[in-house]
């Protein structure tokens, strides 16, 4: 672990004599390590070192008795705060049915987590609506209503060859209709670098003014992780992310590079394949496991 | 090449950047930088584009051992029976559907057994590509065993003299022991209905996956045996160097890429084409 590679780091430094600066710069190569071995971005984690660096080498770390400690917990606390407050609310303000859209990559798991969403609010005794915007992934307009079948949650059923943003203006005429307090709106798999395509979500948006957007990302995320947000966010704007598949072994780095690259909310996180599988985000925890 | 005309720490950072932006990872991009650092300390590599290209040979010699396409001769073995597997949300279903068209459009006669019995509407979903590249489809009701499924796919093959079947079947995280046992059992009964089957077991990669690819394989590799891979979603911004670690290490070949949702983006593995699209 992070906390033992220390150890024996400043076990081995003591022994001579007083620590230096050189000293404490060579223990954050270590963190770097365990960083960028979470899949961190590269840039990111060069940006985190520099900054906990300045606080490393005070003294405080210098005269202490228990260096290496000293030492992880100003990572600890840095990476901690740069991963946000946790416990963040879905904004459910303003006049229902509140939209709130789920975007992302392809594969990432937004289907599934408009399932866990919807349920999360049901059980919070809310009526939830589910609209399923995504034309073009075979049977996936089917995997949503399945999903809401499953739930007891109403959802929009599109006309064949309806277009995704017909389909979210029409979806939210049933929804004001039917008295539901909000809609989750499930979109397309797509790439960040597909014009055509973040266009569509550019529309959706302008049409129907989200009070959420969320970004739905992978856990197991690598460095790409870094443009994937940053263009989300810059074409399109996002509110907060979700993480998903965190039931893995991914340390997931890309946490940190997306929330350094995006200062958006890490909201949720997505712990498996059932409709229960959502939890709060909490960033100390997050903290822990990417450092390892 | 990255405008540096000496060799300094900076051009090694920079490299380092590379390599760690295209998703190498750390062993990887740590053995590749020792080797050029060998190189400096015994004056082989004297000017910044000999850096360049040393890391690039390097990269072709992993990666060729890798490039093994799939030569199936069906006089000898009929059904040639594919397994796909790999954890949730890679393309394991949209690989198929590709791979079984291009077969399919060379007159082969294909099968699809609609194993993933569990997530909301995959089997539908794999119904409408089995319709569109004109594959036989065997499905049961949702829930049902995947072994089962199995097991009714490689009959109906060999009563309908197939050439080609497909067991698509659930994702799942590789640290889910009781999903995994689950799929020793489905190969054992393919195994057992047609000795000798599976013939490939293909691994989906998404190459957006960081080093965690690299469990994935090893794991998949421990509990079933892999003997092909498919980097999917190259079309994307990731460069799915994770690859070369994992050939490295696996010697596992590299048997397509994804480029695309379109039943067409399928292309074979080229370790030329993909070293120069990390450069
Ligand atoms: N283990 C695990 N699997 C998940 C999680 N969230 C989603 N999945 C699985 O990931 C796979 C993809 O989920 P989908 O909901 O279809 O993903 P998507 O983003 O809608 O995919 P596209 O619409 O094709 O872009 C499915 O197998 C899901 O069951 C999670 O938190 N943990
Ligand atoms: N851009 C791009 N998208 C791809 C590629 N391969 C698959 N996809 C998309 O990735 C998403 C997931 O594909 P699936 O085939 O459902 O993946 P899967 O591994 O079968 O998913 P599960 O069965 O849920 O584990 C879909 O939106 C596909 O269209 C590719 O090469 N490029
Ligand atoms: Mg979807
Ligand atoms: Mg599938």
């Amino acid at each position: 672990s992070l906390t033992s590679k220390l150890d024996a780091i400043f076990k081995k430094l003591k022994g001579r004599g007083k620590l230096t600066e050189q000293n404490i710069k060579e223990a954050l190569k270590e963190v770097r390590m365990a960083l960028l071995e979470a899949d961190v971005n590269f840039k990111v984690v060069k940006d985190f070192i520099q900054s906990v660096e300045q606080r490393a080498i005070g003294q405080e770390v210098m005269a202490s008795l228990t260096p290496a400690q000293q030492v992880i917990k100003i990572v600890r606390d840095e990476l901690t705060s740069l991963m946000g407050h946790g416990e963040e609310r879905i904004n459910l303000s303003g006049s229902p049915p509140v939209p709130i859209m789920l975007v992302g990559l392809h594969g990432c798991g937004k289907t599934t987590t408009a399932g866990k969403l919807a349920r999360y609010f049901q059980e919070r005794k809310k009526r939830p609506y589910l609209i399923p915007a995504d034309v073009y992934r075979p049977a996936a307009i089917e995997q949503l209503q399945r999903l809401g079948q499953e739930l007891g949650v109403d959802f929009y059923r599109p006309e064949p060859s309806q277009a995704p943003l017909d389909i979210c203006l029409k979806g939210r005429e049933f929804a004001l209709r039917g008295g539901y307090d909000l809609m989750v709106i499930d979109t397309a798999g797509r790439l960040h670098i597909d014009e055509a395509l973040m266009l569509e979500l550019r529309e959706i948006k302008a049409s129907l003014k989200p009070k959420e957007i969320l970004l739905v990302a992978d856990a197991m995320t690598g460095q790409d992780a870094v443009n994937i947000a940053k263009n989300f966010n810059e074409r399109l704007g996002i509110d907060g992310v979700i993480l998903t598949k965190m039931d893995g072994d991914a340390r997931g780095g890309a946490a940190l590079s997306i929330r350094a690259v995006t200062q958006k909310p890490i909201k949720f996180i997505g712990v498996g394949e059932k409709l229960d599988a959502l939890e709060v985000f909490h960033p100390d925890r997050m903290a822990s496991r990417i450092l390892g | 090449f990255l405008g540096k005309k000496t060799i300094d720490e900076g051009l090694l950072d920079e490299l380092e950047g590379l390599l760690f932006a295209a998703d190498l990872g750390v062993k990887t991009s740590d053995q590749l930088l020792e080797g050029v650092r060998q190189g400096l300390k015994k004056g082989e590599l004297k000017e910044p584009d000999k850096v360049k290209e040393f890391i690039k040979q390097e990269m072709l010699r992993i990666l060729r051992s890798g490039e093994k396409p799939l030569f199936i001769d069906f006089s000898q073995t009929r059904p040639f029976v594919f397994m796909v597997v790999g954890v949730n949300g890679t393309g394991k279903t949209t690989t198929i559907a590709k791979i079984a068209h291009q077969y399919s459009s060379q007159g082969r006669k294909v099968l699809i057994g609609a194993a993933d019995t569990f997530r909301a509407a995959a089997v539908e979903q794999l119904e409408v590509w089995a319709n569109r590249v004109g594959a036989d489809l065997i499905r049961q009701s949702r829930g049902s065993d995947p072994s089962a499924v199995a097991f009714d796919s490689i009959h109906a093959a060999k009563a309908r003299e197939i050439d080609l079947v497909f067991i698509d079947t659930a994702g799942r995280l590789h640290t889910k022991v009781n999903l995994m046992e689950e799929l020793k059992k489905v190969k054992r009964i393919i195994g057992r209905e047609c000795p000798g089957a599976p013939h490939e077991i293909l691994l989906v990669l998404d190459a957006t996956t960081g080093q965690n690819a690299i469990s994935q394989a090893k794991l998949f590799n421990e509990v079933i045996g892999v003997t092909g891979i498919a980097l999917t979603k190259l079309d994307g911004t990731a460069k799915g160097g994770i690859i070369v670690g994992i050939t490295e290490e696996l010697k596992i070949p590299i048997r397509y890429i994804g480029v695309g949702e379109g039943i067409d983006d399928l292309k074979e593995f080229n370790a030329n084409e993909f070293v120069q699209a990390l450069f």
